[in-house]
């Protein structure tokens, strides 16, 4: 099982709509090369934006969400969490473990617990036999809750703007990864960084692109494709469609699908 | 001594882009008008973009920041407000009292103060024969330092996006600032919504706007000037300049200046 964690403090970079879109991505790919499809998405953030657009849930005051998984006895966070987990609108073989306001709350409880950081790790092991790839969006800030997604992920995708605001936050990022690996010793590496909400008409950022990609360490591990700013997303978001649903020949899909496809290959290659 | 306080709990809708805005802003505008013109920006981020941009220090390794007035005993909250304040580079009479990556740090460590919610606007009377605006900053979630910010402010301004998941989320803000003035026995008000980031050639956009103008209460709270989507501003802040230092003339300046008269009315009206 591939655990995917999105993840960048800034705020508004495209975590959620790329969390949304490579879960979709993955079913869809997937399933079209006969590989295993059923995805899991999970959502640690108490906006529970990636839960409202894959599930169209807005009750906001619903407590049932990935907070009830945290706050179990160890024991009991298996059963909770499967329990918990809804069918997405999406797609039969793609399913969300919801977020919802609670987590707020889950976040600063957690401040007791000193084996915070493994809860979701050890939790999603109870479904290890039922999901074949698991995506998980985050807040943005670093939080305990961003460390729990962190530390239950294999891979973790940061996706980046090209303005200068959110680029001088990358090296924090990286290091906060690296600093997980150590303090928990848990494998997770950082697979990739992938340019979104790309407008190649602005000359700043094809300038802050080609920084990018001759920087010796962020250079090898930009994806290919950057995702193009596209007024489809704001459509597609606005119907909870996925972007592959609204309009799959979008700029915007055909650079996710591009985008899927290459994660795929550097998962599956490692 | 006024203080306004930006915030919205969703990432990257431009309340740093707005707070220093607004804080040069009210500098040029008041002194224009021979009207009492020295302004603090107070950055409650662990990001510290807006002190970033105003003050062109990235050593983020630096402890001094808001987080030491926070930690500091009442006593002497004032005094160390006091000796942490730095000039900023783009006017003598805009003031910046930084924010840090300890800010982190110290939002945790909060949470064993039970009289934390008051520390910043307590401090803040020290200075108050010193500033006549105070312009707050907030982190993209409802931390306890947010409260903090909203707790210290005469004034709430909300900056929104016009997509669909800036929309949603609207409603909680509000509601958490109904819930920090009961709770906390404050008379904060909200002053006002401000559109952001406005793309008019977006018909969902446009009809965004609209249905804000014409809800009963967000409609009266809307102030009357967008602002809209200008590569000036990417521009302005790789170059850490304020909007008005790089391209006055730019249809964010504009804009951005005529929220700030618009701002004042209101202020000095109530
Ligand atoms: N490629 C794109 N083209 C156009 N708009 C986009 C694109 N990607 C994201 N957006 C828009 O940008 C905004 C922010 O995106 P999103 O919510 O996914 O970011 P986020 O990093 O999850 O934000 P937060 O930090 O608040 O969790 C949304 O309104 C979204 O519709
Ligand atoms: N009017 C505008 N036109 C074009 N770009 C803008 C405009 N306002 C803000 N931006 C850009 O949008 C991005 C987000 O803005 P900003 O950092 O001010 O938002 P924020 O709400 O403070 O984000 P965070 O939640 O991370 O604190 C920045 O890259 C900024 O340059
Ligand atoms: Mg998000
Ligand atoms: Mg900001």
């Amino acid at each position: 099982m591939h655990s995917i964690c999105l993840t960048n403090n800034k705020g508004g970079v495209g975590k959620t709509t790329t969390a949304v879109s490579l879960a979709h991505g993955l079913v869809l790919l997937l399933r079209h090369n006969n590989l295993p499809h059923r995805v899991l998405l999970v959502d640690t953030d108490s906006q529970a934006h990636a839960t409202l657009l894959t599930t169209g849930r807005r009750e906001w005051e619903r407590a049932e969400s990935l907070g009830e998984v945290l706050v179990a006895r160890p024991s009991r966070a298996g059963a909770v969490l499967q329990r918990l987990i809804m069918p997405s609108t999406w797609d039969e073989d793609l399913h969300v473990l919801p977020g919802s306001p609670a987590l707020d709350g889950v976040n600063a409880r957690l401040a007791e617990d000193h084996g915070f950081a493994v809860r979701l790790r050890h939790a999603l092991r109870s479904v290890a036999d039922q999901y074949d790839w698991v995506v998980i969006d985050t807040m943005p800030s670093f939080s305990r809750l961003t460390t729990i997604a962190m530390v239950a992920a294999t891979d973790i995708v940061i996706p980046v703007e090209l303005r200068f605001l959110e680029t001088i936050g990358l090296q924090a990022i990286i290091e906060k990864i690296a600093d997980v690996r150590q303090t928990w010793e848990v494998p997770v590496r950082l697979t990739g960084i992938l340019p979104v909400k790309y407008d190649q008409r602005v000359t700043l950022e094809r300038e802050n692109l080609e920084l990018y990609a001759e920087h010796p360490f962020y250079g090898p591990h930009l994806f290919q494709q950057a995702i193009p700013i596209n007024v489809a997303i704001s459509y597609a978001h606005d119907a909870c469609e996925s972007i592959f649903m609204y309009d799959d020949r979008s700029t915007a899909a055909r650079a996710y699908m591009a985008f899927v496809r290459e994660l795929i290959e550097r998962v599956l290659a490692s």
